[in-house]
């Protein structure tokens, strides 16, 4: 980046920089660039559109994305986590109306966020909008209990898939860790034999502590899928390049803005084109 | 840890009479990672970068006992001179007039949250604070101000059915009937990229005229922290930011962008959501944070 120059270098550092201003991360940048480097001197390629391609196949190499469609059969439930304020409330209102729309699916919503001020009126506020059922405690109550509540609502009204909202918890803070311990082992124990997704939200400007949260929390619980909010934020979420190679956790769902209609399965190629664009 | 790799590079150096280029392109290299993965800008990187290295060709350095750690102190150094500023300090006018603090930035970053705080900060001081309602966008914010506002003991203006232009104003006219003096604004959260929403703080801005506007940053922010806050200073001029969620293990290199670029004091940080975790920012706490 601030070494010599010789001409065939400046592209690989414009694009190193461009991968690190995506949030790619300056080692992942680097080695990217190397490999990228590598196999174009491999393969002979000698144009713009060449080496971009090439560029795509290895960043693509480590991204996968998660089968987003429901068990038809069974009770789908989703857990939604992440860290504060990266948008698991609206992510967790946009599924629910996301399932009914596309898939036909009864959804009910799960206010398992019992710590923030306002955070059951909120999703409250979202279900009365979407005209989808959320069972809800008072707040301050067991957010085990609201899940359990959310089951035996399931079992004696229906529903097809529970998109249960957690409260936002630093990675960091071990009670809180083990909190979502808590109310992962509540799902485990009394789901029976529905399908069971963890899914965890990511700010799609958040830099490389973002890694540290998938880390953690695939740690503690284990990471189904991650869904990344705030796209529209014109950050171009890099991290999950790392996250994805790392810790192989795929892609679910990509968040685009505040409205509803605003989340659509993760894109492999949509999500690459615009990286490098 | 950077201050064993500069000891590692300037290990040979020691005793030598000049320092090799290569010595110098491994220093460089040293201090872009660490930054860049403390997410601090690359644009910021290669400024300080540029600033900074002079010094390690220097007479100082090459007769150090230790130029690694001598080096690693002229890094840290730097870094806390360019993350302080004198302007630490709210700049509020006296408590026989009405002093306004709008609140701003992206969806998320902690602003309803940090509103509070800085109430409950101002009334521990003897100050008359009042919390102003004015995001009618979001789900339930006002009801989250109003818990938050009545747990920390400071009063929340809030109203129904109009524009948070008008709620803004109305707040502002209900603080000077009232005697307070301190208006809070809390607003909606918005992208920099929004041209409606970020006409329509400029439009608050004007209209309530705050003697302090704070952008409310996230200390877990990417490279686009730079973009983020030249664009909230350009359309409303900031006078302070708030990092939030300092207490994750956010290197915070974000940081240094947000101050690199705006030039504006960071005043505070958010160490927690409880109403008195908010702290006074110390440049060398986020400085060793950063070279991790
Ligand atoms: N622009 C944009 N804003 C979003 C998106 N998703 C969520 N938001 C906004 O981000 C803010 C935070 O969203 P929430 O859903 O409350 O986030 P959360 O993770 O539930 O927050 P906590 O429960 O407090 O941890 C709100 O203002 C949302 O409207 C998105 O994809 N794009
Ligand atoms: N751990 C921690 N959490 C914080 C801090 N500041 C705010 N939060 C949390 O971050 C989440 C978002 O905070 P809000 O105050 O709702 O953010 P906001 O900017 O008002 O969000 P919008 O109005 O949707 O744009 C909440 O869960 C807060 O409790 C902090 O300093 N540390
Ligand atoms: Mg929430
Ligand atoms: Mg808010």
């Amino acid at each position: 980046l601030f070494g010599k120059k010789t001409e065939g270098d400046t592209f690989f550092e414009e694009l190193e920089d461009i991968l690190i201003e995506g949030d790619l991360g300056a080692l992942s940048a680097m080695e990217i660039t190397d490999a990228l480097r590598e196999a174009v001197r491999a393969a002979r390629v000698k144009d713009r559109e060449g080496t971009l391609a090439l560029l795509k196949d290895l960043l693509g190499e480590h991204l996968s994305t998660m089968d987003t469609v429901p068990d038809s059969e069974r009770l789908n439930f989703f857990l939604i986590l992440g860290v504060n304020g990266v948008g698991k409330t609206t992510t967790a209102a946009k599924l629910a109306a996301y399932y009914r729309k596309h898939h036909a699916m009864e959804a009910v919503l799960s206010a398992a966020d019992t710590f923030r001020a306002a955070a059951i009126d909120q999703l409250l506020l979202h279900g009365t909008r979407l005209g989808i059922r959320v069972i809800h405690q008072q707040p301050g109550s067991d957010p085990g209990a609201v899940i359990f509540d959310t089951l035996e609502s399931v079992k004696a009204k229906g529903g097809d898939i529970i998109i249960a909202d957690t409260a936002g918890r630093m990675h960091n803070r071990s009670d809180l860790v083990r909190e979502l311990q808590k109310i992962d082992k509540v799902v485990r124990s009394r789901l029976g034999e529905g399908l069971y997704k963890k899914l965890l939200v990511i700010d799609a400007t958040t830099g490389q502590n973002g890694i540290r949260q998938a880390e953690i929390f695939h740690e503690a619980i284990g990471v189904d899928g991650i869904i990344l909010a705030k796209y529209d934020s014109d950050a171009k979420g890099g991290i999950l390049f790392s996250i994805s190679r790392t810790l192989h956790i795929p892609l679910a769902f990509i968040g685009t803005g505040e409205s509803y209609d605003d989340l659509k399965p993760f894109e492999k190629e949509a999500f690459l084109s615009s990286l490098l664009s | 840890r950077i201050t064993e790799k500069f000891t590692d590079i300037f290990r040979q150096v020691s005793g030598k009479a000049v320092i090799s280029e290569k010595n110098i392109e491994d220093t460089v290299n040293e201090i872009k990672v660490a930054l860049l993965e403390a997410d601090v800008n690359v644009r910021v990187v290669r400024r300080f970068v540029n600033h900074t290295i002079e010094e390690a060709r220097g007479e100082k350095v090459l007769k150090a006992v230790n130029p690694g750690q001598l080096f690693t102190k002229i890094v840290y150094d730097r870094m806390v001179s360019l993350l302080g500023d004198e302007r630490q300090d709210l700049d509020l006018k006296g408590p026989d007039t009405v002093s306004c603090i709008l609140m701003m930035g992206l969806q998320g970053s902690g602003k309803t949250t940090s509103a509070a705080k800085l109430g409950v900060r101002l009334k521990k001081e003897g100050r008359k604070p009042l919390l102003v309602a004015a995001d009618l966008v979001r789900p339930a914010a006002v009801e989250q101000l109003a818990i938050l506002g009545s747990q920390g003991g400071v009063d929340v203006y809030r109203e129904e059915g109009s524009s948070a232009l008008t709620v803004a104003k109305n707040g502002y006219k209900h603080a000077k009937k009232q005697l307070y003096d301190t208006v809070i604004f809390d607003t909606t959260g918005r992208l920099h990229i929004d041209e409606e929403m970020m006409a329509e703080i400029a439009a608050m801005a004007k209209a309530v005229d705050p003697v302090e506007a704070l952008l409310v940053a996230d200390a877990m922010t990417g490279q686009h922290a730079v973009d983020i806050a030249k664009e909230f200073d350009e359309r409303v001029g900031i006078t302070g930011v708030i990092l939030s969620k300092f207490d994750s293990d956010a290197r915070g290199g974000a940081a240094l962008s947000l101050k690199s670029i705006t030039g504006k004091p960071i005043k505070f940080i958010g160490t927690g959501e409880k109403l008195d975790q908010l702290e006074v920012f110390y440049p060398e706490r986020i400085a060793s944070r950063i070279l991790g």
